[in-house]
């Protein structure tokens, strides 16, 4: 029987400490520690990689303090689209969804692409429609407000800058 | 972002990662998370791996893939593999983020060239590991 591992991560960038309060280090501290504990219960009740990842990416998808699913960031027009991959070693099966919104999990949704679809990247209404199909479920728009992400998008919602999750604003391009 | 890799009872390694995007984003930009072998790649002969950052970088530099190919082409292990993508190269790109990934043998590395990553890990019974700045 092989050693199980697990590891997660919840988003990188400029976390300077002086942003960031005991307190809130202490909530943010708590929900990794709730993620990678759930999905190593997984392993250790002999489930398969694939759903560990998945149920510690959804307890992540589930805490507004992440950016995605619930925590999602605010688009330009101020809605939320989320992209999900997920790919198995053992198979070298992946699926995944691009700029799909109200799906309450995007993990689940990449998931089925890559069990339940012939193809392996999904995007836009049609991964929505795939979604419905496969009876995933949506969340409302009021699902994904959060305060502090609503007054990040306002900081620079009449301007052109996009911000990564924890970075300062850079006014670069790529073409 | 938020991402995890795992390795079961099995000795098969698997990747996953979802994200919001960047805030204010517009004419439905895509990052690497979604694009498998740039944020997000698995194969049981060398890791999975789930990358988190400014997404241009991490694809124009097929940074999960990258990874895995130092791995499996010129036998590097895990360590000295993120070490190279993660620590050279993408700084080289100007691309700022990290990764974390595990192999069949349960090794794992979470490395990050930015100030800070939230990041998490657990192995067989041992304690649980929880990490913010560097």
């Amino acid at each position: 029987m092989h050693k199980t591992a697990i590891a997660i991560h919840g988003g990188a960038g400029t976390i300077t400490k002086a942003s960031l309060t005991e307190e809130k280090e202490r909530i943010y501290t708590a929900a990794l520690k709730e993620a990678v504990e759930a999905g190593h219960s997984v392993l250790e009740k002999g489930g398969s990689a694939l759903e560990a990842v998945e149920e510690a990416v959804r307890h992540l998808e589930d805490c507004p303090l992440f950016n995605a699913g619930k925590g999602s960031v605010f688009t330009k027009e101020g809605k939320h689209e989320m992209d999900a991959a997920m790919m198995d070693g053992k198979t070298l099966e992946a699926g995944a969804v691009a700029g799909v919104k109200s799906i309450k999990n995007p993990i689940k949704l990449a998931r089925a692409v890559m069990q339940h679809s012939e193809h392996v990247l999904l995007s836009g209404y049609g991964a929505e429609e795939f979604a419905r199909n496969q009876g995933l479920e949506f969340a409302p728009e009021a699902y994904f407000f959060d305060k502090l992400r609503y007054e990040q998008w306002l900081e620079v919602r009449d301007s052109e800058a996009i911000i990564l999750d924890h970075t300062e604003k850079k006014d670069e391009k790529f073409g | 972002t938020v991402g995890a890799v795992a390795v079961d009872q099995a000795g098969n390694v698997a990747a996953a990662t979802s994200t919001g995007g960047m805030t204010n984003k517009r004419y439905s930009r895509i990052g690497d998370s979604p694009i498998i072998g740039s944020g997000t790649y698995a194969n049981n002969r060398t890791c999975a791996v789930s990358c988190t950052g400014h997404g241009e970088y991490f694809m124009r530099a097929v940074v999960a893939y990258d990874v895995s190919c130092l791995m499996e082409y010129k036998g590097c292990t895990l360590q000295q593999a993120c070490e190279e993508v993660v620590m050279k190269k993408l700084v080289k790109f100007g691309g700022e983020g990290g990764l974390i990934a595990v192999t069949a043998a349960g090794e794992i590395a979470m490395p990050f060239n930015s100030e800070g990553m939230y990041r998490a890990s657990k192995v067989a019974d041992q304690d649980t590991y929880v990490g913010i700045y560097k």
